[in-house]
């Protein structure tokens, strides 16, 4: 008959002990003890009889798929094997142990006294099955191990490997890098990844792998474990895997979705693709008179930005705006957005009346534009400047009269005091 | 002016009558900056009655009770470069006395700038005290001899008195000779400014800059040009500041 035991620990004695056992008997124990521990077995006393491979008497202690050890006899020989001091450790949660006797007992053997526990299963250090063991961390209990991942990573639903969360990467640069995660580390198992590059409607997007290319793949079906797959529009490129990296993938879109998948399973580097929006081209640029475009390029795609700036001295003029820059802009349908405006030198207009004073202009024109010169002087000789300025101002690249060291302040035309015109005659004695 | 000489035409630019509206002259003063005019603070008020001596705002004159006119020679008559210009604002020093004429100074600010040119120009403020033994000019249409009026503008030309030496002749009639006061003219009497040339110029040139600048202001006397009896003057130096503060001028 069979015994069932499920306590962590216990004593099994063959039937009758310490008295001899009986003869044509048969128990089973069935130990069971929960998930993540295992049961280890050990002998006080053990005297069976002996016979040839343990024909006729024996203890065989045995789990669900396979025979542990058969015992008889009193001590081990080269037919037949005794515990002795050995434990007997069963490599799951479950061990039955079978006594069995034959008829004939004359000799009144004792049988045996033995007791088993239940002892914690490392999981952490048997796990062989790469398919069960934790992707990044394992950490044993007692009765059990759970698994964690590194920083950044999420534990599956299976407990065991780790993914990351990648499915809200945004791209919206004209250019970038995109590459797996912890590229060129291994990918994480159990993650579905997604890349999104989003540009405005007008740009053409072009991915290129480069380095390693390196996602687990099958020699025979096509990607059924990790694979890339890229998606613009109504088009799919992929799934891609294995070694050989695909190549330049012209989308002709500017929003493009980049999948991919890894499944619980393997060690493999992944990949890393760089990719570049242009747009459609606009025509040459042509800097206005005393100005410049920046930056200065030989080409200009949509989105391309020019400022446009002129020289010192000059001011931009747009549509009778002055301004010191006007920025122009590569539409989508490959025109500009405005015309390259015009450069207007700077002009400091007529310069203010001086009270008690009066201003004069070195040249016949009398011109008034940038870096031109002015001269204030005060009503000699009834009044003099206050302070020691040579009364020139110069038209500044800002449009305003500036001396060197008035500024832009206007001189100011003392009255001369106490010098009449007249003098006594010499009167004095 | 007593015992003095007629003006030449030109050699007082900055002094300025200031003139009832029918014309006739009742003080000097003196063009500073290009629209202030010093002159006596006992010129814009009403005579005080001995027994009340406070000064009233009801006594002192409005801005429109006088005009300021600037490059006269003649006293009465017209002259082709006189500019007349009306008042704007008057400020009477704050510790004026109009007992004692401690302080005797007032700025009237002009409503327009006259047109400077060569009978109209300002005098200088002083940049320092009156050395010692200097020599002024006293100029003015007030009266000469026998109470009569000039035809022109007259002038003297005075040395300046130590301040304790006329302090002392002042003491026997009871008279504060102050810090705020500069005398002049001769011990034997003789040349002094008098009635009508108050507020007027006293001016003396600064040899090394070749300018000439305000000393003091016509103020009071004991007669005029009796033997002892000194002009006094309102001294410009000691109220600087407050010119300055007021008027914002700077030579």
């Amino acid at each position: 008959h069979a015994v069932e035991l499920n306590d962590m620990f216990g004593q099994i004695q063959s039937p009758g002990y310490p008295d001899s056992y009986p003869s044509d008997s048969e128990v089973t124990w069935n130990i069971t003890v929960p998930e993540g521990f295992r049961i280890k077995l050990y002998f006080m006393h053990f005297n069976l009889e002996s016979s040839y491979l343990c024909e006729y008497d024996y203890v065989k202690v045995e789990t669900e798929y396979q025979v542990l050890a058969t015992f008889c006899g009193q001590e081990t020989t080269d037919t037949e094997q005794t515990p002795g001091q050995e434990v007997v450790l069963s490599p799951g949660s479950f061990m039955s142990i079978t006594f069995r006797s034959d008829f004939s007992n004359e000799e009144r053997f004792t049988g045996f006294d033995a007791h088993y526990m239940a002892v914690d299963v490392d999981e952490c250090t048997e796990r062989e099955d790469e398919e069960l063991s934790c992707d990044h961390y394992c950490h044993n209990y007692i009765g059990g191990y759970y698994c964690s991942c590194r920083f950044g990573y999420i534990l599956h639903t299976d407990n065991r490997t780790c993914r990351v969360e990648c499915s809200d990467n945004l791209f919206t640069q004209r250019t970038g890098v995109i590459t797996s995660p912890d590229f060129p580390n291994p990918y994480p198992k159990s993650s579905e990844c997604f890349y999104t590059i989003q540009l405005e409607e007008g740009f053409m997007v072009s991915l290129q792998f480069e380095d390693v290319f390196d996602i687990e793949d099958h020699p025979e079906v096509t990607c059924p474990y990790d694979y890339i797959k890229i998606k613009a529009g109504p088009k799919v490129w992929g799934p891609f895997c294995g070694e050989k990296a695909p190549e330049q993938i012209n989308t002709q879109s500017h929003s493009v979705q980049i999948m991919f998948h890894s499944d619980n399973s393997g060690e493999n580097q992944g990949w890393r693709l760089s990719y570049r929006a242009t747009g459609n081209e606009c025509p040459e640029l042509q800097p206005p008179i005393h100005g410049k475009i920046e930056p200065s390029q030989a080409k200009y795609s949509f989105k391309d930005q020019v400022l446009i700036s002129c020289d010192t001295g000059y001011k931009v003029l747009k549509d009778d705006v002055e301004m010191d820059t006007f920025q122009i802009e590569c539409l989508k349908d490959g025109t500009w957005s405005n015309k390259i405006p015009t450069c207007k030198i700077a002009d400091c207009g007529a310069p203010a009346e001086l009270e008690h004073g009066l201003v004069t202009f070195p040249t016949r024109n009398k011109l008034t534009t940038y870096k031109s010169e002015i001269r204030y002087s005060c009503q000699q000789p009834y009044y003099k400047m206050l302070h020691n300025t040579t009364g020139v101002y110069t038209c500044s690249a800002q449009g305003v009269w500036m001396n060197e060291v008035l500024g832009r302040s206007r001189p100011t035309c003392l009255p001369v005091c106490g010098i009449p015109k007249f003098s006594r005659k010499l009167i004095a004695r | 002016i007593i015992n003095g000489r007629p003006a030449q035409r030109g050699t007082t630019p900055w002094i300025a009558m200031l003139s009832h509206p029918n014309r006739l002259p009742f003080c000097g003063g003196s063009l500073v900056g290009s629209n202030w005019v010093v002159t006596a603070a006992h010129c814009l008020h009403q005579s005080l009655d001995s027994e009340d001596s406070s000064l009233h705002d009801s006594d002192l004159l409005s801005p429109s009770d006088f005009q300021i006119i600037m490059g006269k020679h003649w006293r009465v008559r017209s002259d082709e470069n006189e500019q007349q210009l009306s008042v704007k604002h008057i400020f009477l020093h704050p510790q004026y006395d109009p007992n004692t004429f401690e302080n005797d100074l007032a700025l009237v600010e002009l409503a327009e700038s006259p047109v400077l040119n060569d009978f109209v120009m300002p005098i200088c403020l002083p940049e320092g005290p009156l050395h010692e033994g200097a020599v002024v000019i006293v100029s003015g249409w007030g009266k000469q001899f026998f109470q009569r009026f000039p035809e022109t503008l007259m002038e003297i030309e005075i040395p300046i008195v130590d301040h304790d030496i006329c302090q002392k002749a002042y003491a026997p009639l009871k008279k504060k000779v102050t810090r705020d006061m500069i005398c002049a003219g001769e011990k034997e009497g003789g040349k002094d400014a008098c009635s009508g040339d108050s507020g007027g110029p006293m001016v003396t040139l600064d040899i090394e800059k070749g300018q000439w600048y305000l000393v003091g202001t016509v103020s009071w006397g004991e007669d005029c040009g009796k033997k002892d009896r000194y002009g006094v003057y309102s001294y410009i130096y000691h109220n600087k500041d407050w010119i300055v503060r007021v008027t914002g001028m700077r030579n």
